[in-house]
Order: C-alpha cells, then sequence, then structure tokens
C-alpha cells in the first residue's frame, strides 16, 4: 500500500520567537527579517495571520543556538518600528507532513489534526500549504505524536522521518 | 543562470476566512476543519500564530465559490467551540515560492518581503517554510508584485507561473 505522503519531518532543535503587535504597514516583515539575514541567522518557518486591526503578531522559528543571538538583533529593530514585545518559546518542536498532493492536502490535514486531537495534544501554531503542513507543538508531545501520525499514514518511521526535512 | 527557484505561483481565486478567539486547547483545530472536509470544500492554505493566551485565530483559504459555503457551515461549528467571529476577505490573491531549498529559505523569504515592500505592498499573511514560502496580498498588488518577483528570482514569466502549483 503506497504512503500517501512522502515523509514526516521532525525538528526538535526550535526556538520559536513571536513578536507581538507589529504595525500591519509595508515594510515590516522585511525590516524584521534582514536584520537576522546579515547576521547569519537561520530562519526556518514564518508565520504571520491577518491583523485583526492595525497590527499582528510575527512568528518565526530558529535553532536554539541562535535564539538569543536572534533576540538580541530583534529588540533594536521591534523598537525601530513600534512593535510589541519579543516571546521566546525553546519547549517547542515542529513536524512537517510532507509532500502532499494538492488533491489530498486538506483531508491530509484534517486527519492530522484529529490524531493529535485524540492523543490530547494542543498544536500550538499552523501553516500548512499545498506539499506540506506543519504545526509546532509542545516537544514532549513529539513522543507520541510522532509514531502515531507515521502509523496513520503508512510510512516507515525508520525510512521517512529526517531531523530537518 | 540558474533560477534560484522552481517558480511562482499565484492563485487569484481565493478567500480568506479568519476564525477569531478560538480557543487553545486540543480538539480545536480538528473540529473546525472536519465539517468543510465531509462537505467536500477544498481548503488550501491554513494559518494560525501562537495563542497569547488562551485563544488565538485561525485562517485558512478556499475558493471563492466555496467560501459561502464554508461559512455557513463554519457558523455552527464556531458557536460551538465557543469562537468568536468569521471574517472574509475575497479581495485578496495567495503568491508563492516553490522550491525554494532550506539553506537559501531565509535569505529569499527576506528578498521577497523586501520587493514587496519596495512596491509598498502590504503582507497580509505570511506561510513560510522549507520549499515554499507564501504570502497572501490584496488581490490588485498582483500586477506589480508578480512580474518584480518573476525578474528578481531570475524567472520566465511564462514558463514558470501557475495558477495553482
Ligand atoms: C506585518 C507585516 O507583514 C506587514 N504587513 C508587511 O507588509 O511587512
Ligand atoms: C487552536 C487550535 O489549533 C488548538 N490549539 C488545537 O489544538 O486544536
Amino acid at each position: 500500500e503506497d504512503a500517501e505522503i512522502r515523509g514526516i519531518a521532525c525538528n526538535r532543535d526550535e526556538t520559536r520567537i513571536m513578536i507581538t503587535a507589529v504595525p500591519d504597514i509595508p515594510g515590516i516583515a522585511a525590516k524584521l527579517l534582514a536584520p537576522l539575514i546579515t547576521n547569519g541567522i537561520h530562519v526556518d518557518t514564518i508565520v504571520q495571520n491577518i491583523a485583526a486591526a492595525d497590527s499582528t503578531d510575527l512568528t518565526f522559528t530558529v535553532s536554539r543556538l541562535d535564539a538569543l543571538k536572534a533576540v538580541e538583533i530583534l529588540r533594536t529593530t521591534v523598537e525601530n518600528i513600534g512593535g510589541g514585545e519579543i516571546l521566546l518559546d525553546n519547549t517547542i518542536a515542529k513536524i512537517s507532513l510532507i509532500g502532499v498532493g494538492v488533491r489530498t492536502h486538506t483531508d491530509i490535514a484534517a486527519r492530522m489534526f484529529q490524531i493529535l486531537a485524540d492523543l490530547n495534544v494542543n498544536i500550538l501554531l499552523i501553516a500548512a500549504s499545498t506539499m506540506r503542513i506543519s504545526v509546532i507543538v509542545k516537544e514532549e508531545a513529539v513522543e507520541i505524536a510522532l509514531p502515531a501520525l507515521h502509523k496513520a499514514f503508512g510510512l516507515d518511521a525508520a525510512v521517512s522521518s529526517a531531523d530537518n526535512l
């Protein structure tokens, strides 16, 4: 029986940094990301939801080694743009279903969310689009979530999971 | 000169639906998505940022034809889970850079955001992870943003853009 997705990636070396209340005007995302680039910090996932009013939150993940440096760099920028707080969480992990087809995408996302729900795992963040469904969960949830997801999607854990796919 | 990414996908047939103030507890994402699936609605992008307190917002995109049906279906669920409002915007478009390598991911995201900033295009939503950087912008911005992005990333617009990659 074919696997429905190409694999599951799990990244346990992640710190989630959220900058709250960033002005929702052109140029802000660029201003926040640029200094991280010039300082050689690799940013993995970036999520920003729709602003309800004039501001929104911007979240991204970096490796745990880079986290404090990233926060230091961000402090100046956040002050300049008139953002809110910089909130850090290094007790998280990212799980991504990869190689998800366009046609099965919605169904697979729903099933992933249900599996996590059944395990009482709280989904802290979602970034899902064609090809890839990523969620952030507490790192201790990985132990039960990962095997359940491998099983549900017909994957051999040894073959298909990778620490940074 | 090789293109730095595989292509740029632009989807102009999108409605953004945001459910505000959904409880940040296990099972909520699953409850919201499931009825859409059973009703045959294809959900494209799903974004949920970190909850600042006990609740967060959940956004997803559907085709414009499905939008009103999706909202109808969601009303019941949102009431059951104790969520907030269902906010709709059908004046948006999604632009995705696809086939972005892990190593160049951060740099490419920063450049994409800068290009949009230079064009004074407001980024309404971001869902970026390895392989794919997606943003939502006002649909009228596509006209200036898409050619600029193709040019910046060394792509031939005719060859590499697709309405639903
Ligand atoms: C919040 C941030 O994404 C802003 N809207 C921008 O375009 O840069
Ligand atoms: C908000 C929603 O994602 C919730 N945390 C859940 O796990 O379902």
